[in-house]
């Protein structure tokens, strides 16, 4: 069909039948809908320029332009439609896939990515963000959690305690976000929970970047020696970011509860089932 | 017997920055990830003597670290075993259990002996399979479903063919 959407008794997701990337989300609970293209792109990790000679490194993150490029601008997808959960599975690219994942009773998206090994072959590092643009005048202010308990209020190309002369446009607003990041017009709420801490940012009004995953090839010369350049089972990261839309007044208690959900999860444990009893007789 | 000390001492290794940060060499991250997983072991040991003892079963309990890449021996062979989920929240929680599993049907009941709702799903990208339930479990308490494959029948094969997008 030419409209492509999973939903629950909360959330509509919506997806571009020709682009097969998600384009808008409805919280039919609260009458809420708003567009919102989420998509994957890449930084090119700086290796030195005119202005600087720093590489981004693992203590370092500088993109070498501002703008990220887009890894895909299209997505193979698969639609699965079943009782127990609705699910678009996007195949951006070898290195670069996501599901969309919606169960009975959930009030927010599940957006379930899996992106590596990076390619670079081409000899440049890269830096993958999963950033999400909407229309909300957010005017340079987006918030940032700090490990979870305290919500601290960021301003683009600001800081609170000095004058700030910005060097670096990219990573001079990336924030560590440990638990959740979000941006609001005062009426409407977007918030992204993660499932590990990962640097964040706002680098347009309406719009929110997380970055999922780095692969670079210099080393940044400040004391570890060798490049952020897995080898291993790293070179893969599968990860969840969980979207939440809700009214400003009562998005708080949404993803209070949530993203403690999400850090305290149920442990499964699974056993034959040829128990023998604990206590005697 | 169990012991999470020694989990308790990779954690306290791990609070310097270059764990929390990744600002290390590889294999110094490598054996951050060795300490964490020799630190997890006897923790399982512990998890089972405590969900023993609470249950009133010894069982060979199993823990799955691959659940994130469907990857599970037991839940994948198994034609009966059970599932215990334990909940660290100080409340009810209602959570979809996922787990790989081989090619049928399977029967799903909660901790009364009540069939619940449950579904299998194929991974598109792979021949794959997921069996889906929810569970229930109560505050700082636990749950154990049993799962049950029926015999001699297996998922209608839905051919889903990939929605190939036109190349912009």
């Amino acid at each position: 069909s030419r409209i492509l959407t999973i939903q629950n008794e909360y959330i509509r997701a919506r997806f571009d039948p020709e682009t097969g990337l998600l384009v808008e989300l409805e919280n039919l609970d609260q009458n809420l809908l708003l567009p919102v293209r989420q998509a994957f792109y890449w930084y090119n990790a700086s290796t030195g320029n005119n202005l600087s000679d720093q590489v981004s490194g693992a203590y370092i993150f500088r993109p070498n332009r501002q703008e990220p490029l887009l890894v895909s601008r299209w997505a193979q997808i698969h639609l699965v439609k079943k009782a127990l959960v609705q699910e678009v599975h996007q195949n951006f690219s070898a290195w670069c896939s996501q599901v969309v994942r919606l169960y009975p009773g959930q009030r927010h998206l599940e957006l379930e990515w899996t992106v590596g090994p990076i390619p670079v072959g081409d000899g440049w590092g890269k830096e993958i963000i999963s950033r999400f643009d909407t229309e909300l005048e957010t005017k340079g202010l987006f918030f940032t959690d700090s490990n979870g308990r305290e919500i601290l209020e960021r301003r683009r190309n600001y800081r609170p305690t000095w004058v700030l002369n910005m060097t670096e446009p990219v990573a001079g607003n990336y924030y560590p976000v440990n638990s959740r990041i979000y941006i609001t017009d005062g009426k409407v709420q977007l918030t992204v929970l993660t499932d590990r801490s990962q640097g964040g940012s706002s680098l347009k009004d309406g719009s929110v970047e997380l970055m999922v995953h780095r692969r670079l090839l210099r080393d940044d010369r400040r004391g570890v020696g060798e490049p952020l350049l897995e080898n291993g089972s790293g070179l893969w990261v599968r990860g969840r970011h969980l979207v939440l839309l809700d009214k400003a007044q009562t998005a708080a208690v949404r993803h209070r509860l949530q993203a403690e959900k999400e850090l305290l999860a149920p442990q499964v444990v699974l056993a034959q089932g040829s128990s023998t009893p604990y206590h005697p007789g | 017997s169990g012991d999470s000390a020694p989990l308790n001492e990779a954690m306290a290794v791990l609070q310097h920055h270059d764990a929390v940060s990744g600002t290390s060499r590889q294999h110094v991250a490598d054996d951050y990830a060795r300490q964490l997983a020799a630190g997890w072991g006897p923790c399982e040991v512990l998890l089972s003597n405590a969900l023993a003892r609470l249950s009133g079963s010894k069982e060979e309990f199993v823990f799955c670290r691959c659940l994130n890449i469907s990857v599970c021996p037991l839940s994948q062979t198994a034609e009966i075993f059970q599932v215990t989920i334990y909940n660290p929240l100080g409340r009810k929680v209602d959570w979809m259990v996922r787990l790989p599993v081989s090619k049928h049907i399977f029967l799903v009941k909660d901790p009364n002996g009540i069939v619940v709702p449950s579904d299998v799903v194929t991974m598109p990208s792979s021949d794959r399979q997921e069996l889906l339930f929810s569970a229930s479990v109560p505050a700082l308490g636990f749950s154990i479903y049993s799962v049950t494959q029926v015999p001699g029948q297996s998922p209608q094969a839905h051919t889903s063919k990939p929605r190939s997008q036109k190349s912009s």
